[in-house]
């Protein structure tokens, strides 16, 4: 509700906050969150993911999550739980078709009932999931989760790592100012069955990125169709567990 | 500039106006908007494309363009050139790394400026490459553009034709009223060195897309690598002319 703290925002707390974006949609960012935020509930930690990609939202379907969350006395909501993990999503709140039709006053609303109408407790991490882009919901976001680490996804090609690393200067940007503390590299190659590899989208565009970011590269993820599928009937699979991706969170 | 008509919005306007669009991002809708402009431009036609996609802006860079619009006396602007096609982007007006940190109302702003204060003449086709998702900048443009006709891409996985469809949805909603015309699919198969097929991402994304939006699905286009290595160096090439794709437009 309006006015209340946000307790993630509260320099005490002890939640860590993950920013997985991108300035370039359908890079992996949903799958690599997912990916994240699962490796470190099997090591044991309490983690919460926050979907904020209003208008792509897909965490819940990933998660295999399909009933809304409970709530409480009129205001305060318990987000579902699956893999270990809590959710809250703009998916709860709209029909799987129905388009969230919003512009950045409603969308500033909606993200701050998630970090004050949601009960969290405190989660060890809360991983959050941005809109492709660098425009409202991302730039609310930074005001309301000043205490963030940002990560950025691309895919290698050269067109994509030149738009997926403006979300990494927003973050750099005086206006924000959020520290990137890592690049991944996501389909950087694909196995046929015969054992080739295919770099179907290039190569290079992890450490150039990572390199204009002046950032660590934390993990190269492989197109692997079973990752897909997995994200399609909600039972994701953790890939290659990025020996620095998880570790490095 | 601020309410200087928009001349594609006339009702007697020749110029067919086509949106592309997806709910997705990362779906191929500027390789599409290119492969479309550059095909309907070799038939002949006068082909101008806006690229309203503000944070992921792409289409310059994909078209080799790298010269900025020349101004004529203080307020009109002769948009540049390249295979036959003129281009309006925010890619002209900002650096190539530097990104676009803006609300709503600015965007809205940039967008009436594209459309009032560029010098298009009387072209056959306007081709307008919205951003992923159903915010500010496609319900603006919507407005400006209301005789626009939209095709909606997506690729072929179930999870990618939830997200994409919601653009359509949109579109055929009641504040927006907008008519699908067709479906495009794309990364519909990999086909390897040694002959195989795979269908990295699944298949029947692109038929449910169609089914749902109730619109034709017009073209199936491979994952061919030399098309995205044409985009990241300028030198766009046309895929397999969907055959519905051009002569559908
Ligand atoms: N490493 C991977 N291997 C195979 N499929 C992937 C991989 N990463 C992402 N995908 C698939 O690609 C699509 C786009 O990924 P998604 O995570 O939705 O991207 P974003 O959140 O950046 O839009 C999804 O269908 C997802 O399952
Ligand atoms: N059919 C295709 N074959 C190979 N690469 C493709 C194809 N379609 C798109 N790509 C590549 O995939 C990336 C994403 O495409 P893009 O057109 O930028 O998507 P969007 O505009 O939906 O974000 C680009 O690097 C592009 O070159």
């Amino acid at each position: 509700a309006e006015g209340r703290a946000v307790s993630f925002a509260d320099p005490g707390s002890r939640t860590r906050v993950l920013l997985v974006a991108s300035g370039k949609g359908g890079v992996g960012k949903s799958s690599v969150t997912v990916n994240l935020a699962i490796s470190l509930a099997r090591r044991g930690k309490r983690v919460a993911v926050v979907d904020a990609d209003v208008w792509g939202f897909s965490i819940p379907a990933m998660l295999g999550i399909d009933a809304p969350p409970s709530v409480l006395d009129d205001s305060m909501i318990i987000p579902p739980q699956a893999h270990g993990i809590s959710v809250a999503s703009i998916g709860f709140f709209v029909r799987e078709d129905q388009p969230v039709v919003w512009r950045g006053p409603m969308l500033h609303k909606a993200l701050e009932q998630f970090l004050t109408d949601f009960y969290w407790g405190e989660p060890d991490y809360l991983v959050v999931d941005l809109p492709p882009g660098t425009g409202d919901i991302s730039l609310s976001l930074a005001g309301f989760l000043p205490r963030s680490e940002a990560y950025v996804v691309t895919t290698p090609q050269p067109a994509a790592q030149r738009v997926a690393q403006r979300a990494g200067l927003m973050f750099q940007s005086p206006q924000v100012k959020i520290p990137v503390h890592g690049v991944i590299e996501n389909m950087s190659w694909f196995t046929g069955d015969d054992g080739t590899r295919y770099e179907l989208f290039g190569s290079g565009g992890g450490e150039g990125l990572a390199e204009r970011l002046d950032a660590p590269l934390i993990g190269k993820v492989p197109l692997v169709p079973a990752l897909r599928e997995g994200g399609d009937v909600g039972t994701p699979i953790v890939v290659t567990e990025p020996e620095g991706e998880a570790a490095a969170a």
